[in-house]
């Protein structure tokens, strides 16, 4: 799955995210993906979010609808994706799953949540203040 | 903001950041850079994760889902369960500016997008094929049914349900799961 987060220079936010799912999921099923709030939201007045894993788990959280809640609250970006995560966690303790989050500012994070075989989370990001679109990482939690 | 414009997405999707950045840098909008940088891991199959050809279900289909927001207007456009048709982003997009709707699934889905003037086509790939084949070869492990007979963790379907059970068995099997297979 990818999820992107995009924010204009005027502060503009769009969020999208496209996938082809599960591994031999049942004919029909659906995941996190096009569930506005969980698979990414968008509001320009707080910022986005973008979330990646184990959609059938995730779906039932919206974290990224609560990841820019928090941070419409003002908390910062990682620590907001890292509240979404761990909300999840309250209930299964090694889901996999991952978050990106960006405030209106441009400022950004993410979050993942550690199982076995999954300790740390990849994304990309491109702004006026790397050369070009660099790799980040981060250790999950 | 000197932060400002960015762009930022899951996984290591290098060409996809790169697409909507240059969106972005020649004039289009943040919905163009978002729409554009998804159709481009569409095209690259990211990881097998996107795109035609990968996730095939029981059936060996590969299925689409994708989603757009716009976050000043709050509009959004989506499709799941899209089947034979590769821009998935792109019919999310279409569901937004083209219907009052807000998401469309299944085969309706798929009429919808030809009606919008996507090609229909099949997303098997040789590689679909053999992640099928091979799941089948292997007693159709892993496997997302429960409480249904005959045992899904030996056995493929077809399947009838059982009695209602939560076993520890059911927390092992998601652990067997492949991690570059995700929403």
């Amino acid at each position: 799955t990818i999820g992107m987060i995009v924010i204009d220079k005027n502060g503009n936010v769009a969020a999208g995210t496209s996938t082809n799912g599960a591994n031999h999921k049942i004919h029909g099923r659906v995941g996190d993906s096009p569930i506005v709030g969980a698979g990414a939201y968008a509001d320009s007045t707080a910022g986005g979010a973008a979330a990646t894993g184990d959609g059938d788990i995730m779906m039932r959280f919206l974290p990224s609808y609560q990841a820019v809640e928090y941070m419409r609250m003002g908390l910062d970006p990682t620590i907001s994706c890292q509240k979404a995560v761990t909300r999840i966690q309250v209930y299964y303790p090694k889901f996999f799953g991952a978050l990106v989050c960006v405030n209106r500012t441009g400022s950004y994070g993410a979050a993942c949540s550690k199982t076995p075989g999954f300790n740390q989370f990849h994304f990309m990001v491109q702004s006026p203040a790397l050369n070009e679109a660099s790799e980040h990482m981060v250790d999950c939690i | 903001s000197a932060l400002l414009p960015l762009v930022i997405n899951t996984w290591s999707f290098n060409t996809a950041t790169q697409r909507a950045w240059s969106t972005l840098q020649s004039g289009g909008s943040v919905l163009d850079a978002v729409e554009k940088g998804c159709a481009q891991c569409e095209v690259d199959q990211c990881d097998g994760s996107v795109g035609y050809g990968g996730s095939p279900d029981e059936h060996g289909e590969t299925s689409l889902d994708a989603m757009i927001m716009n976050g000043n207007t709050m509009e959004v456009g989506a499709v799941a369960d899209l089947r034979r048709i590769k821009s998935a982003i792109s019919v999310a997009r279409a569901v937004m500016e083209h219907t009052r709707h807000t998401l469309l699934v299944g085969e309706s889905a798929s009429m919808f997008s030809q009606n919008m003037g996507f090609l229909s086509e099949d997303l098997t790939t040789n590689n679909s094929l053999s992640i099928h084949a091979k799941w089948l070869a292997n007693n159709c492990q892993p496997n997302f049914r429960k409480s249904v007979f005959p045992d899904p963790e030996t056995s493929c379907g077809p399947y009838k349900p059982t009695e209602r059970r939560q076993s520890k068995k059911l927390k092992n099997l998601k652990q067997r799961i492949n991690y570059r297979s995700h929403d």
